[in-house]
């Protein structure tokens, strides 16, 4: 049961869903589960909505971990988000005026088929487990295969490629879900946040192009704080940046759809660590990755409900 | 054992091309092999200074050795057996279900 669940070890994809299930049937007065489609290979793509029933026009923040499956931390963090949310309300002041005025979607397992893959088969997968028709190879980066600028530098045409970008863009049923969700509800959307690792920092749009976004001074600022926030907590330093040149040009990337169709903060976290044990971050680590993102995660959610 | 074993051996090197000339032998070393690159996601992303850690076939590490040591491009191997740092990740709790 909840009580029972251990948040400081990796979970397969199966418990995973059944934890959402306990979380969702646990805790009625804040939790809602829903599907916003299947994947590829038919499985539903869970999503919880975190935040006290009110006003049904809430502001909301979008959670997304997982997109690349051998990143295991992200899950990690999504689970660990929802557990210190539950356990903090009341007893927090700023999660309970979090939950109070906001409402978060956490999608724990973006990219569920290829996750599982990565627990049964291949741990270093990264795609997604589409078919291709021409190619042996299977798989799109679901964070190439956004419609905005696709295909462009910084993604691959090749389907054995890595950062293959599809056969078009939204070919992935998991894309073309979340994509959908997220162009009805933009109007509330005021925040999307996808967790990936590793490199140990905080990205903002754009990633297609070496230019500055219009609202940049808040969108830095709300970066500034957030990773002054998870500072706080051990003393971890994270680079934060426009995705193109603190990282690197990437093209059909999620953070730059999102921006462009009208959230105005769009955040890429590139959890621990700097490459010690890169995807292999151990579950004795899960613990501190986790608690100073909450903090920066916090941060940015709580700049939302001030004026910019 | 986790995956059947099948990352005995294998290692993944932390490399720095220093310039750019380093960044060409480099992508030209890693096009001949079957790699897995961790960081960055694509050898077009290769540029220097900027660290490449890559996966590598336990068959391939003598070669890759080599031929960095050969185009004296700096290295260091960051996992040397991966089974290893697998089994440790989450090896404990499948143990734990075996018995």
């Amino acid at each position: 049961s909840e009580a029972q669940y251990d948040y400081e070890v990796y979970h397969s994809l199966e418990e995973i869903q059944s934890w959402m299930f306990e979380m969702n049937q646990t805790h009625p007065d804040l939790v809602d589960m829903f599907s916003v489609g299947k994947s590829y290979e038919g499985r539903p793509l869970y999503v919880l909505q975190l935040g006290k029933r009110s006003r049904p026009q809430k502001k909301a923040v979008w959670i997304d971990c997982g997109v690349h499956a051998r990143e295991w931390i992200g899950p990690a963090f999504c689970q660990w988000f929802v557990k210190e949310a539950i356990s903090s309300y009341q007893y927090d002041s700023v999660m309970t005026r979090l939950l109070d005025q906001l409402n978060f979607y956490v999608m724990p397992v973006f990219n569920v088929d290829g996750y599982r893959f990565s627990w049964t088969t291949d741990r270093f997968w990264r795609k997604t487990r589409s078919k291709n028709h021409k190619f042996h190879c299977r798989g799109v980066d679901a964070n190439r295969n956004w419609k905005v600028k696709w295909c462009d530098e910084g993604a691959s045409s090749h389907p054995c490629d890595d950062t293959y970008c599809g056969p078009y863009p939204e070919s992935e049923p998991e894309v073309k879900a979340v994509a959908k969700f997220l162009r009805k509800h933009k109007k509330r959307i005021k925040a999307y946040i996808s967790i990936h690792a590793y490199a140990q920092m905080l990205l903002y749009p754009y990633s297609y192009k070496y230019a500055t976004i219009p609202n940049f001074s808040c969108v830095e600022s709300a970066a500034q704080n957030a990773v002054t926030a998870l500072y706080s907590a051990y003393g971890v330093r994270y680079r934060f940046g426009p995705a193109s040149t603190t990282l690197y040009v990437s093209s059909g990337s999620s953070i730059d759809w999102a921006y462009r169709n009208g959230i105005p903060y769009a955040f890429a976290f590139e959890l621990r660590d700097t490459g010690y044990f890169g995807f292999l971050l151990p579950e004795s680590l899960i613990n501190p990755t986790c608690t100073e993102t909450m903090r920066a995660v916090k941060a940015i959610a709580s700049g939302l409900l001030k004026k910019c | 054992y986790l995956y059947n074993n099948r990352y005995a051996g294998d290692q993944v090197f932390r490399i720095t091309p220093g310039n750019d000339e380093d960044v060409r032998a480099l992508k030209k070393i890693l096009g001949h092999m079957k790699v897995d690159l961790w960081q960055p996601n694509s050898a077009s992303l290769i540029h220097q200074n900027a660290t490449v850690d890559v996966h590598v076939n336990r068959n391939d590490t003598q070669g890759l050795h080599s031929r960095l040591k050969q185009e004296r491009i700096d290295y260091r191997v960051f996992i040397s057996n991966l089974q290893k740092e697998i089994e440790k990740q989450t090896g404990y709790r499948s143990s734990r279900k075996r018995r």
